[in-house]
């Protein structure tokens, strides 16, 4: 009985409401080891640091979170277009940061998977985009809204990173807001009707290894005091 | 007047006692990535009026301690935390996020009176 209060207290310390049972542990990435074992370091030697700062980062911040998309694949009931190489809906539940913590950092990480097409295959084209109506009529379908990244996807691409803070503020000042993000890979300079099969082989692959999560950083002012105020 | 030293042991001086608690033990591995356990020191034992000329005491210790020593009424001065540590936690949540996050004055590495 009392280790199960203290239980409860220590939860709460770490900001838990129950003790976690995750199904299966997520992939853990670099950075989030490095600060980690940077982290560590820096206490076993009795240097003393700036918990509210995220050197390796570049900001501001004492917890850090990586949220996996929970979104879908869409697919089209109408003839796709045949430009378009895979559509998808990435969701990211913010609801685990709390009213009074900052967002100082949110960043997308977009993993294409490795060698997700031949290089000799066709340029593809990147398009993220807000959803601007979660879906349209009947159709499950969410209606793409403003984009605000187009690129060509770099070939070896390796992780596609994009700062997306000021949509995650949003998001956080009002989570009804927060609707997703549609993704689109296209092909660049597509040759007309008729099914390439290296196109359609890449783009089977595609949907198979893409991997989206978004890095958010928080800051809690109750334990960080602003920075620029000096100690008296 | 020399104060009589009081033949108190060492071992219940004022220091600090190690403590490892291996999450393991707690069923927390499931779901703490790193690390593996968490050192719960704690500070113990006695602060007499010798102790406080010596270790790294307040000199409110040694006034206390002084006072303790010609009313013993008074408590004794107390065995506290002098240097504590932070630690991060990497840990996975209900939504399968990971999160990392750091806690300040968490370890206790000295004591003191």
């Amino acid at each position: 009985q009392t280790l199960q209060f203290q239980e409860r207290d220590f939860l709460q310390l770490l900001g838990l409401d129950k003790v976690p049972s995750p199904q299966k542990f997520q992939p853990v990435p670099h950075i989030l080891k490095k600060i980690f074992h940077n982290q560590e370091a820096a206490a076993t030697i009795g240097v003393s640091q700036d918990l509210c700062n995220i050197k390796e980062l570049g900001v501001r911040g004492n917890a850090l979170r990586l949220l996996p998309d929970q979104g879908f694949f869409l697919y089209s009931k109408k003839i796709p277009q045949a430009s378009s190489c895979l559509q998808k809906l990435l969701y990211f539940n913010l609801s685990a940061v709390k009213d009074k913590e900052q967002l100082t950092m949110a960043q997308l990480g977009l993993d294409l998977g490795p060698n997700t097409y031949y290089h000799l295959g066709p340029e593809l084209e990147l398009a993220l985009s807000l959803v601007q109506e979660p879906h349209v009529g009947d159709q499950a379908i969410p209606k793409p809204g403003k984009v605000f990244v187009l690129q060509s996807v770099p070939w070896p691409q390796g992780i596609l990173h994009f700062n997306l803070l000021d949509v995650a503020k949003d998001w956080n000042n009002n989570l009804q807001k927060n609707v997703g993000l549609f993704l689109e890979i296209l092909v660049k300079g597509h040759r007309g009707p008729g099914v390439n099969y290296q196109l359609e082989d890449t783009c089977a692959r595609l949907r198979c290894s893409l991997h989206a999560s978004l890095m958010v950083v928080t800051l809690d002012p109750e334990q960080c005091h602003h920075s620029s105020r000096k100690k008296r | 007047a020399v104060l009589p030293a009081p033949n108190v042991s060492c071992k219940n001086l004022c220091h600090r006692h190690q403590l490892f608690i291996n999450f393991r033990d707690l069923g927390w591995h499931k779901w703490i990535i790193a690390p593996k356990g968490f050192m719960a020191n704690y500070c113990h034992g006695d602060c007499p009026f010798s102790l406080t000329t010596s270790l790294n005491s307040s000199n409110y210790a040694f006034m206390q301690a002084l006072m303790h020593a010609v009313d013993p009424a008074i408590p004794q001065a107390v065995c506290i935390p002098t240097k504590l540590s932070p630690i991060s936690m990497l840990y996975q949540d209900n939504d399968d996020n990971v999160i990392l996050r750091h806690y300040d004055d968490m370890v206790v590495d000295e004591c003191g009176c």
